[in-house]
């Protein structure tokens, strides 16, 4: 009766409230120009330690969709597809992406958005269908007709807000174990030998954003995310493709903060309160000896949250 | 709550763990995400002589097709800036349609272009955006705005005005 | 409008505006 209760709450907060309301009294947002080289941009990415960026093009002087790991995922495929193309690769430009998505067969990523005055559940019903992980907030300039970017919301933005602003999520006390929550069957798996690019095909093949990685126990010791493709390529690497996926995870940065883990016994109290003082993106549900058992993700608990 | 962090995935630990079986990956190292912090500046500076900065930014605006106020005797160091800005129109120009350019939306862009003294020989050219005027209107004075309107026209996109002012930047630092 | 030293043939340039109640930091980057 409470979880319902909660959930009730929950989806009228998410109603209630727009995706202005979430944005900071003052914030930044780094946009890109389609112009600049792939390999600058992901400098920039890192040095500002984000992952994503709006794109502009400046001949058009027009929104040209979202910069993300995706994309840079899709470049290391065609590398791996035209290890020849090395120099195509280096000078490669933003707009260039596009060539290269359709050179793999990678799907056209559909650029959704929403104005940032339409209700946070919008926002989420539009992410959720269209699996992505984020959502530019596009206004309409005034005099030029024009899109403004105005800011690009994720879904762990949206969950620490509801984490921050929402009471009932701590009457969320029903265990994982007797919730339809997350992914328990399945999960594709790899060890630390296993080739890093096998790992990068699993991210495009089963269109996940992690891997995770056991060892001969099926015990969990680390895991594979889309967004560490970033570092490969940063260093490099990614020309090496015998490369394990154990090597290439010595690249990741200093500043990671670790994969969380859970088990059945948890609950979406616990976990959104863990997400409103932490970044994690998902967690890992494993036993009491550690075994993996499963994923949940933010997907996962916006899924839950607005339609279960 | 059960949650934790998986202590094989920690950087450090991951990293004692793959050199103790693989001794030779000692050498790589993690990619240093150095933190720079970006230094940003008001504008550009410059040392040279007033007047050479002047001279530097009307023949910079000039290269880029820009139109320019005729400088007021008592406003030397203030350019008002005119500026075509006509992006390529989204859908394919048809064979042989002219172009259609949508007369209802603005493509001047006017920019107020400053040259400040910091202190003795060092000096700052600023950039601000000015608003927008459709070429019919031309050189009508904006309607003044109340505050209220003012709240609503706020909603507008830096992004045309950042390309230009990079543009002149360019032109500033290709030609000095 | 702020800008940064070119660096890599790039330029970061910047302006801050008011969007509705909130202020935005657009930061623009752009090749040589």
């Amino acid at each position: 009766r409470d979880q319902q209760i909660a959930l009730k709450a929950i989806r009228s907060f998410l109603q209630s409230k727009n995706s202005f309301d979430v944005l900071p009294v003052s914030y930044r947002l780094i946009v890109f120009e389609t112009s600049l080289l792939v390999k600058r941009a992901l400098n920039i990415l890192l040095q500002n330690s984000i992952v994503s960026a709006p794109l502009w093009n400046s001949k058009t002087s027009r929104f040209a969709g979202l910069l993300t790991s995706s994309d840079f995922i899709n470049v290391i495929q065609y590398y791996s597809q035209n290890p020849d193309q090395f120099q195509f690769v280096d000078n490669l430009t933003l707009d260039g992406l596009r060539d290269v998505e359709k050179a793999i067969g990678a799907p056209q990523l559909e650029t959704i958005s929403i104005h940032p005055f339409k209700s946070l559940y919008e926002a989420c019903v539009k992410m959720i269908e269209s699996s992505a992980r984020r959502i530019p907030l596009i206004d309409e300039d005034e005099k030029t007709h024009r899109e403004i970017v105005v800011s690009v919301l994720t879904q762990y933005r949206i969950l620490k807000f509801v984490s921050m602003n929402c009471r009932e999520t701590k009457i969320l006390l029903q265990p994982l174990s007797e919730l339809k929550v997350g992914t328990t069957t399945n999960l594709s798996a790899v060890k630390l030998e296993t080739p890093v690019m096998d790992v990068i095909h699993l991210l495009i093949s089963q269109s996940v954003s992690s891997v995770p990685i056991v060892d001969d126990q099926d015990k969990l010791i680390n895991v594979y995310e889309a967004v560490d493709v970033l570092s490969l390529i940063k260093g490099g690497m990614y020309t090496d493709l015998s490369l394990s996926v154990g090597e290439a995870l010595i690249k990741r940065s200093d500043d990671f903060e670790g994969v969380y883990t859970c088990t059945l016994e948890d609950n979406l109290c616990v976990i959104l309160e863990t997400i409103r003082k932490s970044r994690l993106h998902r967690l890992f549900i494993v036993d009491t000896a550690g075994k993996l058992i499963g994923v949940i993700t933010l997907s996962d608990i916006l899924k839950y949250l607005l339609f279960d | 709550s059960t949650i934790a962090i998986l202590p094989s995935s920690l950087p450090q630990i991951h990293r004692a763990y793959m050199v103790q079986s693989y001794p030779e990956l000692a050498s790589v190292q993690p990619v240093v995400t150095k933190k720079s912090k970006t230094r940003w500046h008001f504008g550009i500076r410059s040392r040279s002589y007033p007047l050479d900065v002047m001279c530097e930014i009307y023949r910079a605006l000039k290269n880029l097709g820009a139109e320019w106020v005729r400088p007021s005797e008592e406003e030397l160091w203030t350019i008002k800036v005119r500026w075509k800005y006509s992006p390529v129109a989204q859908k394919e120009k048809k064979e042989g349609q002219e172009e259609e350019t949508d007369d209802s939306v603005p493509d001047l862009m006017k920019m107020q272009i400053q040259l400040f003294q910091l202190e003795p020989n060092n000096y700052l050219v600023d950039f601000k955006f000015d608003g927008w005027e459709s070429k019919r209107k031309d050189l009508e004075e904006e309607p003044v705005v109340d505050d209220e309107e003012q709240e609503q026209i706020s909603s507008f996109s830096a992004y045309p005005f950042l390309h230009l002012a990079t543009k002149l930047i360019m032109e500033l630092a290709v030609n000095s | 409008l702020a800008t940064t030293s070119i660096k890599h043939n790039t330029l970061a340039v910047a302006s801050v505006i008011r969007y509705k109640r909130k202020y935005v930091t657009q930061i623009l980057y752009a090749p040589l």
